[in-house]
């Protein structure tokens, strides 16, 4: 099913 | 030194009532611009960024940057014995005790409460958060903040919400911005239309769209970002599928709260 993303990993990704 | 005074205990009771629910602590940065607040809460799903001018402030002195992390928990209920019209007065030194002192003094029979709040850690934040341009958003959509609140509520007293993974759905073309939710037995879908400006002026839905989308978005955080009403009657959701969805409350001229989510993606 869906699951909500990590935003730190996102920012810390960008 | 850092020295602020609200002579109004408002503002910051509607802040804590717009994070305290859904983050327990969160990092203040305060610097000669004002304070920068951030906060994520513990499963890393949803941000929040709140930024009150120092001319929001009635005395505002702040002559070294200071950062700090503060336990909401404890604020809010130090908040919650404050009246509206306390004047509130927020001072720390650079000093190493990390702590720092909120006096309440209400003006009509003098009473005076202090607290002082330890610094705490705080989980990853801040963190930089890169401001996209517009044209990274499929669609934009602005709304009266107490209809947006009132559309969560239904939705969540619909959905299942014993189920902490009840998702909505926001699908957005050029007419209307539709929120779908699926409960136990059965779905449920609130379409607000594009307002014409001409007739109801004061509170519009606009709707701004390049392309149509339509995401899903963890219900229970949704909710809780309606919360930003207390700070302001209008809130924009600006929408990517490969963007944290932002939810943003402008603070009459002051600032204002931002809310970050991204949307949920496929296993």
């Amino acid at each position: 099913n869906k699951h909500q993303a990590d935003l730190e990993k996102f920012y810390n990704s960008r | 030194i850092l020295e602020l005074r609200l002579v109004q205990a408002t503002l910051f009771k509607n802040v804590l009532e717009a994070i305290s629910d859904l983050f327990s602590k969160a990092n203040f940065d305060f610097s000669g611009t004002g304070l920068e607040l951030q906060a994520m809460d513990t499963s890393h799903v949803a941000l929040v960024a709140l930024l009150l001018r120092a001319e929001a402030f009635n005395h505002y002195l702040c002559d070294r940057d200071l950062s700090m992390g503060l336990n909401l928990a404890d604020m809010a209920k130090a908040f919650r014995c404050a009246n509206n019209d306390d004047i509130i007065t927020i001072k720390a030194e650079e000093d190493w005790s990390d702590t720092v002192t909120f006096t309440f003094e209400s003006p009509e029979d003098g009473e005076i409460s202090i607290f002082d709040f330890d610094f705490v850690g705080t989980n990853g934040v801040p963190l930089e958060i890169p401001e996209f341009p517009e044209s990274e958003y499929q669609a934009k959509v602005r709304m009266p903040s107490a209809k947006f609140m009132r559309i969560c509520k239904k939705l969540s007293s619909f959905g299942d919400s014993g189920d902490r993974d009840t998702v909505v759905i926001i699908s957005v073309d050029k007419e209307c911005v539709n929120f779908f939710t699926r409960g136990k037995t059965g779905t449920s879908t609130i379409v607000c239309r594009q307002t014409q400006t001409v007739d109801k002026p004061k509170e519009p839905t606009l709707i701004e769209m390049k392309e149509q989308v339509s995401l899903a978005f963890d219900l229970r955080y949704m909710n809780s970002f309606s919360k930003g009403s207390t700070l302001s009657d209008q809130v924009t959701i600006s929408l990517s599928s490969n963007l944290p969805a932002v939810f943003e409350y402008k603070i009459a001229e002051t600032g204002y709260i931002r809310y970050y989510m991204l949307p949920r993606i496929e296993e």
